[in-house]
Parts: structure tokens; C-alpha cells; sequence
């Protein structure tokens, strides 16, 4: 999956997926 | 809330009831920032309303890797508009809960 997930040593989890395209502002 | 590059919404319905809520934030626009972050996922977390400040987080995003100690700035205030944003809604709407 394309989904990965990062946990902080204070114990916060971060899941990281792909931004749609839809909301990344043109560059 | 002043454009800063990175966006921050709601993960998840807010029924005004949990302290903690579901959060996504990733970055629109990466020119406004000082550090290249990590890449252009984006990344989901719980925030606790009345526990945490987006200080926190933020500096917990640089720890982790995923933005520049530079940015730590721009993403906590991105973070604290969203919050605001959130809990200004909360008092509108569920008055009686808060």
C-alpha cells in the first residue's frame, strides 16, 4: 500500500499518503 | 488565515464531542518554504485540542523528518490556524458541549 507511517519517540504516529491530485496547487 | 504554503484540514467528521481529532496536513506550495520537506505526501496525525499546542507537532514533524528545523515555524502556525479555525466552529455550533 502507499501508505507509510512514521512514529514519533513522544509516541505521536504520522501516516503519510499520497495528496490527491485533485489538491495539490498547480506549480 | 494567511496562505503559508502548507495546508492543513480535518481528517475526519468533527462532532465537537472528542478532544483528539484526526488532522492532514501537506504542503501546497513548497516555494513558501525555507527547507525542501521530505516529500509531497500527506501526513495524518491526532491532535489533542486541549492537551497539545501545534508547537509541539510541528517540532515533532522536524524530529521526524519531514520538514527542515527552518520550517518548524510555518508548519506550527499552519497547525494553530486549522486548531482555531476548528474551535472557533466548535463554540458556534455546540456551544452547550464546549
Amino acid at each position: 500500500s502507499s501508505f507509510t507511517q512514521v512514529v514519533h519517540s513522544a509516541g505521536r504516529r504520522f501516516i503519510v499518503s499520497p495528496v490527491p491530485e485533485s489538491r495539490l496547487r498547480e506549480q | 488565515a494567511e496562505d503559508t504554503g502548507v495546508r492543513v484540514e480535518l481528517a475526519e467528521e468533527d462532532h465537537g464531542r472528542k478532544s483528539s481529532i484526526a488532522l492532514r496536513l501537506w504542503v501546497e506550495d513548497p516555494k513558501k518554504l525555507k527547507g525542501k520537506p521530505k516529500d509531497n505526501g500527506a501526513i495524518e496525525f491526532t491532535f489533542d485540542l486541549e492537551k497539545e499546542t501545534p508547537d509541539d507537532v510541528a517540532q515533532e514533524m522536524v524530529d521526524s523528518g519531514f520538514f527542515h528545523e527552518s520550517d518548524v515555524k510555518i508548519v506550527a502556525k499552519s497547525i494553530r490556524d486549522r486548531v482555531a479555525l476548528i474551535q472557533w466552529r466548535r463554540e458556534r455550533i455546540w456551544p452547550m458541549i464546549q
